[in-house]
């Protein structure tokens, strides 16, 4: 069983390689991937080594090699259809952030409550009324659903994209979501703090 | 040391045990907060451990003496008075976060380029132009910036965070930000991964 904070940590490699391989690169090192990422060299030739990617002492990884590989383990193979259900400022930023199809996420569709919405689009995916969902999810074989709604709307928004059929969901509101698929939940208030605990150590030093 | 997933985990349970007070609790067990964050109750006593935080067989732990010391740890005894640098989808999605400042983060302003949006508000912070920030921040005490402008101007406007005084940043742009005062980065397309891996597992059973 691999940690959870290992499996971010090979999309953040992912992530890495993929601009090496656009800078021209064949092969890298851990000391490498290490200086560009700010992470430990022995950490992360322990997350390859979870994928018995062991690199040759002298020779590193070859670049096309482990993308192939990280690839298949993170499920990017295929391109996961997704959609945003809160078009509002936070689902309208996410639908527009650009670079996220290459990293196999294609937002295909945004929904909302407020009928005034409705038929605009943000970067060529349009907003439909939530009514829509099911009959779109079905219909596009979509298997994800970003929540960006407000929190009192969130569990009931969840459960529609349950029962609309998608296999995951990504959850920015504040609260649990209880759902039987699975759900990730990104809240800033946590990374802040990460962040604050940085700057504290950072001064006692 | 403690490993940076475990400080994001004691992020969670802070926010946990905040919602027990809430609800007029004054004790709880690693078995009732694993019930409701669906971590693994050993990984909550061990995370706990980490600061000598043992709880009493059968009796659990007291939830103030423990929001005490999370709130040491995670340096939230104070309010971190926090900007957002590019007042576009992103910027306006986290100052109208509700609920941010309780958790020790008060957005007391907003920066943008774009003089049209300078003098709107956000959650009652005010939109300011870029060229005032190293006097806003040096006048207020501004610990963090949060970055939310596009990628080709996040590094430039890192620069001009760090050398305004801020003590982090918490970068949002998708490109590493080179900067000597902490930088911590949110990337959805990591979180996307986590689900997707998640939904491959589960899949496979
Ligand atoms: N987790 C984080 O780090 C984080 C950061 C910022 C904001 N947020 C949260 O994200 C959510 C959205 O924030 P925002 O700034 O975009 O708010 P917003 O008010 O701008 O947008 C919310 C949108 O959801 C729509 N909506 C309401 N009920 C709905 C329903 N049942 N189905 C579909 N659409 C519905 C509204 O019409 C609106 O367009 C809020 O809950 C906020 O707390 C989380
Ligand atoms: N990390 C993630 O998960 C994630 C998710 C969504 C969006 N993003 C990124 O966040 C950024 C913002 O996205 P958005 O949808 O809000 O874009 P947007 O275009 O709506 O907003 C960008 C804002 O930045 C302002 N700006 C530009 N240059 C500036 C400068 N030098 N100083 C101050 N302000 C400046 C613009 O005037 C605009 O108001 C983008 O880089 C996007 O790629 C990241």
């Amino acid at each position: 069983k691999i940690p959870k904070p290992a499996i971010k940590r090979l999309a953040v490699y992912y992530r890495c390689l993929q601009r090496m391989k656009e800078e021209g690169k064949d092969k890298t090192s851990s000391k490498e991937m290490a200086q560009r990422l700010g992470i430990k060299a022995c950490q992360i030739r322990k997350d390859l080594s979870y994928f018995g990617e062991f690199g040759k002492r002298g020779v590193g990884y070859n670049i096309d090699n482990l993308l192939e590989k990280l690839k298949a383990i993170l499920g990017l193979e295929s391109v996961w259809r997704t959609v945003v259900i809160g078009a509002g400022n936070l689902g309208k930023a996410i639908a527009g952030y650009k670079g996220i199809k290459e990293q196999g996420f294609d937002i295909i569709a945004l929904f909302d409550v407020d009928r005034r919405k409705v038929g605009k689009k943000v970067n060529n995916a349009k907003i439909h009324h939530i009514d829509e969902l099911e009959e779109f999810v079905k219909k596009n074989d979509v298997k994800i659903a970003i929540l960006s709604v407000p929190k009192e709307a969130a569990q009931q928004a969840a459960e529609a994209a349950e029962k609309a059929g998608v296999e995951g969901i990504l959850n920015f509101s504040p609260r649990v979501i209880n759902v039987s698929i699975p759900v990730e939940n990104v809240d800033i208030a946590v990374s802040l703090k990460s962040l604050t605990f940085q700057i504290i150590r950072r001064k006692g030093k």
